[in-house]
């Protein structure tokens, strides 16, 4: 898959 | 941080105090449905599992903790404290139907098979339609009471801004999430329906009811 990039997010 | 994803936040840091405001000021939970707010309930704890391992910032940790509480305490209020107030014959969407492909799709499609990072994707793709109870129970009912709708809105605004905030990112900061995205997108199109109902009527100060 792509990118894991959202994890600082709520 | 950028403006779209702080007013995103907020938004739906809004939206879930108006909740709970809304049950203890009238010390009531009709019109809500409880199996929506148990999947919120899920969808926090499953995705807040990194408050375990990891750090991100103050603004980020407090956030979380703020947002599993008060969704603990929403289900509290609805199934314990002002249980008799719980409309449960109009709530009768079946979850499981929702948990169950949700759960296996989250085994399918993630960024790596570890149970962490399953369960992240498990809460993204929850998140995406676990409104549906609620929306499910005021088509059934035809109507919803106006706080009602503002919480729904908050809600849908937070979506709606955090895709703002992945097309910021993406300009800016050059990277993307397929998965936030795409669960993303399917979530606020569920409330473009109920936008319009809240545009066309509440706003205009007449109360949301469907024709029957």
């Amino acid at each position: 898959m792509l990118s894991n990039a959202y994890k600082d997010e709520l | 941080m950028n403006i779209f994803r702080l007013t995103g936040d907020l938004s739906h840091l809004a939206a879930i105090i108006i909740l709970l405001l809304k049950i203890w000021k009238t010390r009531s939970c009709a019109g809500i449905s409880g199996k929506s707010q148990i999947l919120f309930a899920l969808v926090f704890t499953t995705r807040y599992l990194d408050l375990l391992t990891s750090f991100i910032s103050l603004y980020n940790t407090s956030m979380k903790f703020i947002y599993i509480g008060c969704a603990y305490a929403t289900v509290y209020m609805i199934y314990a404290k002002f249980k008799a107030t719980y409309d449960g014959n109009h709530d009768t969407f079946r979850v499981e139907f929702l948990v169950v492909p949700i759960g296996g799709l989250a085994f399918l499609v993630n960024h790596d098979f570890s149970p962490l990072e399953i369960l992240w994707t498990f809460s993204i793709y929850l998140e995406s339609v676990a409104i549906l109870p609620q929306l499910f129970m005021i088509s059934k009912t035809g109507e919803a009471e106006t706080i009602t709708t503002h919480y729904l809105f908050f809600l849908g605004l937070y979506r709606a801004l955090y895709l703002m905030n992945w097309i910021w990112r993406f300009y800016f900061e050059g990277f993307f999430d397929m998965i936030a995205i795409v669960a993303g997108v399917v979530q606020t199109i569920l409330y473009c329906d109920f936008f319009y109902l809240y545009v066309t009527k509440v706003l205009k100060g007449k109360k949301l009811s469907l024709p029957a």
